[in-house]
């Protein structure tokens, strides 16, 4: 299961803790504000207080052991500049930072960040696509049974075409694309003589169950 | 086009009528405050100055037309309660509000909003679920070629099978569920020999414009 930190726990930093936590995933909560921490001290499986700009302080965390790093440490845009900065120099995989505006968002992306995050333009665009055409995201609730996911093909896969793996009659799962690795693009809806090749990645629909079951 | 009113042009409410208009939906937007109107007159099909608390305001506006309302008006929560009674009164399909809080959420919902959003609470579940689980809504970036839509079948369709409607190989379109009619759930992965009835919607993946062609 996946390992994130989460820097700063108002609103949005700690809903994204609560519900990472929620989605079995181990997670590192820091904030500088005592209260904070206190109140998520019960529900995450890591509080730890402190100020995520000292680099001493990042540097204690083992930060590659981390899938990502979110940070949401409010209005003080150099704030989380500063930690966006320290934490690309740590090694971090993944930098996601809740900015302030368009212009933080530029400052962020150029010190580090690899996503940025401004909830209320974000979910107004969402909001005029979903309204406009449907989304699938409307469909799967993202708290339902089914889900989609990203499947490295179990080495069985390799070198079978679709027609013999019959994916959704033996595995339940239904394929949407094939990624081609890193970079490679997608192919949507291959036919049923593709062949699963080393590096493929699957893009299926289907029971979070049925999936992982794929993946042992 | 689907035709769409947004009460409240601050960073919310005016990207939402912003993007709306670049995705070819008809937008009316209004505001009490002349500036927010001159902003967005050169972008929006309509820009009305007025009060919407005034249900005089309102029943001059043909409320029945609209596919929704968008209703984001700050931090005074009375303003979006006492527009969202009015609204719903006057039989407006869908009114979409966002909420301040959990209460006032609850709140507006009482009084007849169809949705509530709360964009930071609402964006971290999404980035949770994303960071632990890929979601397809990540692959088909919203603003991208490709698009997943509900299909009404076209009269030909009716009672032929999916085997015989090829709809990959001849329409370019891949299906991922059938939803069969409102509230009547999902039929996701549907197989080959599954008959399509009348009622039926389509739930598929592909380009814009071969799932324009389907409709035609
Ligand atoms: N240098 C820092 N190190 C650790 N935590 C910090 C640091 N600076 C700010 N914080 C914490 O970040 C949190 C920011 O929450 P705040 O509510 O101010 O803003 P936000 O997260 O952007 O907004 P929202 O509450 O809407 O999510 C606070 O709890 C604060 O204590
Ligand atoms: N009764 C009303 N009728 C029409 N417009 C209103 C009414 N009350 C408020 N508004 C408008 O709603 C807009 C609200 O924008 P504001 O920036 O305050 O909040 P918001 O939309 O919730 O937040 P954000 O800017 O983050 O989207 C303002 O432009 C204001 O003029």
């Amino acid at each position: 299961s996946r390992e994130f930190a989460v820097i700063g726990l108002g609103n949005f930093g700690s809903a994204v803790a609560a519900e990472l936590s929620g989605l079995k995933c181990k997670v590192t909560a820091i904030d500088v504000n005592k209260t904070r921490i206190q109140e998520l001290q019960n529900k995450i499986h890591l509080v730890i207080l402190g100020n995520a700009t000292e680099r001493a302080f990042l540097e204690q965390l083992e930060v590659e052991k981390f899938d990502g790093f979110i940070i949401s440490t409010g209005t003080d845009s150099h704030a989380s500049i500063l930690i966006s900065l320290h934490l690309k120099e740590l090694g971090a995989k993944k930098i996601i930072v809740k900015a302030n505006s368009e212009d933080h968002a530029k400052i962020l992306r150029k010190v580090g960040a690899t996503e940025t995050i401004i909830p209320e333009k974000q979910m107004a665009i969402r909001l005029a696509h979903s309204l406009a055409a449907s989304n699938l995201v409307d469909y799967l609730p993202l708290t339902g049974e089914f889900c989609v996911a990203e499947i490295t093909p179990p080495p069985k896969f390799i070198d079978k075409s679709l027609l013999e793996l019959k994916l959704r009659k033996k595995h339940n799962i239904q394929l949407i694309a094939i990624k081609g690795g890193p970079d490679k693009g997608f192919t949507y809806g291959p036919g049923g003589d593709y062949r699963i090749k080393e590096g493929d990645i699957l893009v299926a629909l289907g029971r979070r169950e049925d999936i992982d079951k794929i993946q042992e």
